[in-house]
């Protein structure tokens, strides 16, 4: 493992902290996206499923793990918590999944490496991760006053997926077998996706300004 | 197999 993967790792895992602390302890989920929290939740579920068969790592283990509660966690506060459901912007959070979902299936019954359920559905939340952050970031574009809890789990996450790209060329130069042209493309187009909210959040912050995305 | 050991991402 090297020090872009686990800085990369660290983002993921500090944006999901922060989205947390945001939920629990404020007790509003005020501008986050449930769709994209359920695709996220739908993301690990499908990519996890060789948790106990294909042991990699303790460290990959416990971050599976982690993530798979964790997204349960935030899907559960936002859909069931009698307070924090109250916060929701159900009105706001229009995108439909069936855009995401249907062609990351498509995509993936027709690009698979091989025809195994465990393959078909790996490679489907790598589809599906790529696009997960649209519902959140179009809600982001709704939102007015956007809160600094709500604009820096965005850009941790932005930040993770960077970090990752930042892993793989380092990888693609010191490992011989290392060549993954699915995870590298849907990677890449999953951190285009984040570009026009990078540009905002620096914006913002070299202007000392309240976080706003144009519509 | 060449997929196997690739699987160390999260």
């Amino acid at each position: 493992m090297n020090v872009f993967r686990l800085a990369g790792d660290m983002m993921h895992l500090l944006s999901i902290v922060v989205l947390l602390l945001k939920i629990t302890g404020i007790k509003s989920c005020r501008g986050i996206s449930l769709k994209t929290q359920e695709l996220y939740l739908l993301v690990f579920i499908t990519r996890y499923l060789d948790i106990f068969t294909n042991f990699v790592s303790l460290y990959n283990t416990v971050m599976k793990l982690v993530f798979l509660g964790t997204s349960s966690a935030i899907v559960y506060y936002m859909r069931y918590d009698r307070i924090i459901k109250l916060t929701y912007d159900k009105e706001q959070d229009t995108f439909k999944y069936l855009l995401l979902v249907a062609p990351s299936a498509v995509l993936a019954l027709a690009t698979s490496h091989v025809y195994t359920v465990l393959e078909v559905l790996w490679t489907f939340s790598i589809y599906l991760e790529a696009v997960a952050i649209m519902p959140q970031l179009v809600l982001l574009q709704r939102t007015q006053n956007i809160d600094n809890l709500t604009g820096n789990y965005v850009f941790l996450l932005g930040s993770y997926r960077g970090l990752y790209i930042l892993n793989w060329i380092y990888r693609f130069f010191t490992e011989k077998h290392y060549r993954q042209w699915l995870v590298w493309t849907c990677g890449v187009v999953q951190t285009i996706i984040y570009c026009d909210f990078f540009y905002y959040y620096f914006l913002s912050w070299q202007n000392n300004e309240k976080l706003a995305l144009p519509a | 197999a060449e997929d196997e050991d690739e699987k160390d991402e999260l």
